[in-house]
């Protein structure tokens, strides 16, 4: 524990032991508005994470552009300077507004392809997302779907493709029409947005996901994913999603699917200032009735 | 410095049991000893909390402290806001009951911190004053 000696030097105040060491993870983990130590499953690479090119998926390099463009401003305020995460993510002005105004921003990994259960035809185009460590008292501001368009891939496909009706495939641009639904209960699916194609276009598509990623967070239990189903736009025919190009959960890691979804958190304001947390008074201090019709959310003991 | 009549000694000495003892005023060596309210130095490291497995940015954060005295004359002090002057002065009139101005953050700053959840999602939250930027007297 090193503090400032008074004279400008910093001193080794005490070696705290195991258990002062405990208490004191335990008050900062509560600082940052956490209930436990987080153990992922993705350890990362012991080197400075943020220079990591590899291991790391299209989640968390999105994240952590995210994290490189945020600038402090003369307000103590964090700004976004959008230039390196518009050109790796090729962002839109409102996902920056979102990035702005939001306290919280997660990015989640796609699951869909482990999923069982359900009954749909392109194992490719089913996305899951786990939504159980979003915070509590939190709002969503917006979510998307971020899909990558990968050019070669659609060449490819057009090469191997049979040439059926030749005039659909010689040189000329195909376009294709990529509509998202949300699997509703007995794989129903319920549209949510569709959108145009073109077999030039390459990068980032994002799709707006943020009415079912609401719906998820007030019934759990009813997310079942979502449902990409691809189709060529002059005849209708359905056609698989690695044909239009989109990467999918076997394709480059950088270039995975997966969703952001952007949370202004609701506590009360002070709560906020104060970084996240009241300190609690323990149990003893409190007579009930002082907290009878407080509209103050139930605190978490400490 | 008022003058001791004997009540008063009694008076004070008995103020001096309630109020813990040192007067500011009274062992003068003792005031000047002690330094005018400023930023201190104070590092929180998660890399010392041992997670880096799961904290992705930053390595730790400087979130510093403020401490110091906010004596009389305050002019030797930054940042002293204006009533932090009439603070001073009513403490002097009445040491034991009205506390001098704290020496306190006047300028604080954010931080984000990016990590890893339990189903390695990717989180990044964006917490408010969590950095002394400066201290003053309030």
């Amino acid at each position: 524990f090193y503090y400032d000696n008074g004279v400008d030097q910093t001193v080794v105040h005490k070696h705290l032991n195991k258990r002062e060491k405990k208490e004191m993870q335990s008050e900062i983990l509560h600082l940052l508005g956490l209930e436990h130590r987080p153990r992922p499953v993705l350890m990362l690479p012991s080197k400075k994470k943020l220079e990591v090119d590899d291991g790391l998926s299209s989640a968390p390099r999105f994240l952590i552009d995210v994290y490189q463009s945020l600038t402090e401003e003369d307000s103590g305020e964090l700004k976004l300077t959008p230039d390196l995460i518009e050109r790796e993510f090729n962002v839109s002005d409102s996902d920056v507004h979102s990035m702005d105004e939001a306290d919280i921003i997660m990015s989640f990994v796609n699951r869909g392809q482990h999923l069982h259960g359900i009954r749909h035809h392109h194992s490719f185009g089913r996305f899951w997302f786990d939504l159980s460590e979003v915070p509590a008292q939190t709002t969503v501001i917006s979510a998307e779907l971020r899909l990558y368009i990968n050019l070669t891939m659609v060449q490819e496909n057009m090469n191997t493709t049979e040439k059926a009706d030749e005039e659909e495939t010689e040189g000329k641009s195909q376009n294709f029409s990529i509509t998202l639904y949300e699997i509703g209960l007995e794989d129903s699916l319920i549209y949510i947005d569709s959108m145009e194609i073109d077999s030039h276009q390459e990068g980032w598509v994002a799709v707006n996901v943020s009415v079912p990623l609401q719906k998820w967070l007030v019934k759990p239990e009813e997310n079942f994913g979502l449902q990409l189903v691809c189709r060529l736009s002059t005849s209708g025919k359905q056609i698989s999603a690695r044909e239009v190009g989109l990467v999918g959960s076997h394709g480059n890691d950088k270039l995975q699917p997966f969703m952001v979804a952007f949370f202004r958190s609701s506590m009360p304001s002070t709560q906020k200032q104060l970084g996240q947390q009241l300190p609690v008074p323990p149990k003893e201090l409190i007579d009930d009735e002082d907290f009878e019709n407080d509209e103050v959310p139930k605190r978490s003991s400490r | 410095i008022r003058r001791q009549t004997p009540n008063n000694n009694k008076k004070r000495s008995k103020d001096n049991e309630e109020f813990g003892g040192w007067n500011p005023y009274a062992d003068l060596d003792a005031r000047l000893s002690r330094r005018s309210c400023q930023k201190k130095n104070l590092y929180v490291s998660f890399r010392d909390l041992g997670w880096q497995d799961w904290i992705i940015a930053p390595d730790g954060y400087a979130a510093s402290y403020c401490n110091g005295e906010c004596s009389f004359p305050l002019n030797a002090h930054m940042n002293a806001s204006n009533h932090a002057i009439v603070q001073t002065l009513v403490h002097l009139m009445n040491p034991y009951r009205v506390p001098k101005p704290c020496c306190a953050p006047i300028k604080l700053s954010s931080i984000s911190v990016l990590y890893f959840d339990d189903n390695s999602n990717v989180i990044l939250k964006k917490y408010r004053n969590m950095v002394v930027k400066s201290c003053g007297c309030h």
